[in-house]
């Protein structure tokens, strides 16, 4: 057997005109979250802790699209989700649709070791954080200026965008470009 | 999106993908990133993180396609991720992050970029966001 091994990420879909600063706060953070994991565990924690971790600090950080600095939705609001697996009895949490949870994965862990369920969204995953006492924020704090700017580019440019994706000069002004989802023109995603 | 994937020094496997979905997304709207087996998979084999254009990860039942190559045609990390993105796909752009119970991790994307890095035990370690 190998020994351990980590792997982090912030998002794929990256503009390719992301100014160098914005890269190197992103290397900065990638390289903070691995010293923390690695950290972890050299003092032998267990994976599923050592993921959720480093999550958590990747959700309270504004940079990624998750947690603070998540993608703003049609109205300009939060809704966020997340999912945890632990693979030796492939044991498993999810959440949806949470707009006051400050670390969408942490209830996502308590879906997993304290609820008879391995899903839980919208309001009934809200009503089980305060059940369980975790952190709450309200909305705003979870909303970040330079996402209402992206947000606003994006209602410009009638499309749907990934992380980091700015609109190129045609898509922002040809006015009849069909909604786009990713990028792609809608009718991709129709079929389904 | 944001995603951690872990093998620990008992071998064991974990996965967790956390994210705020897509810019001007419909209310209401849900990804792969709380999808079990789609976002995020982990079992005795691997663990894996998926990001990118939900809808074909989606699609693609992503991260489970990789322990499932892996399972059944016997294939290691690398090709099995390699396959998955190179086959799963379709159209669809996105990218995945993995790591096996036998200390491999492995990073990869059809996207322009994505924002990544891993270490290993033995000392390496590597952050990187373009090819």
């Amino acid at each position: 057997m190998g020994g351990w091994a980590i792997a982090v990420h912030g998002g794929a879909g990256v503009d390719p005109n992301l100014p160098l600063q914005r890269q190197e706060d992103a290397k900065m953070l990638l390289t903070r979250c691995l010293d923390l994991g690695i950290h972890a565990l050299r003092s032998n924690c267990s994976a599923i802790d050592v993921v959720e971790l480093v999550v958590r600090e990747l959700e309270t950080d504004p940079l990624f699209n998750s947690g603070r600095g998540s993608a703003l939705t049609e109205e300009g609001t939060v809704e966020m989700e997340a999912s945890i697996m632990d693979g030796p009895k492939r044991r498993c949490g999810a959440v949806s649709g949470l707009t006051t949870v400050k670390n969408p994965i942490s209830l996502a862990r308590l879906v997993m070791d304290k609820s008879p369920h391995s899903y839980l969204a919208f309001s009934g995953a809200e009503k089980f954080a305060r059940e369980q006492g975790v952190e709450l924020e309200c909305n705003d704090y979870f909303v970040t200026e330079e996402n209402v700017g992206m947000l606003e580019l994006a209602r410009e440019a009638n499309s749907i965008w990934l992380d980091y994706r700015v609109p190129n000069e045609k898509c922002s002004t040809s006015v009849e470009t069909p909604l786009q989802m990713n990028g792609l023109p809608i009718s991709v995603y129709a079929p389904e | 999106t944001v995603g951690c994937v872990v093998v620990d020094s008992q071998g064991r496997c974990a996965a967790a993908t956390s994210t705020g979905g897509l810019m001007n997304k419909k209310i209401g709207r849900i990804g792969d990133s709380p999808l079990i087996g789609s976002g995020t998979y982990a079992c005795g084999v691997c663990g894996v993180s998926c990001t990118g254009e939900g809808e074909a990860i989606i699609r693609g039942t992503l991260a489970r396609e990789v322990a499932a190559v892996m399972e059944y045609k016997g294939l290691g990390l690398q090709e099995a991720v390699n396959y998955v993105i190179e086959e799963r796909l379709d159209e669809g752009k996105a990218g995945l992050i993995a790591v096996s119970s036998n200390g491999e991790v492995v990073c990869g994307f059809n996207t322009t970029g994505m924002f990544r890095g891993c270490a290993t035990e033995d000392g390496f370690m590597e952050v990187g966001i373009w090819k």
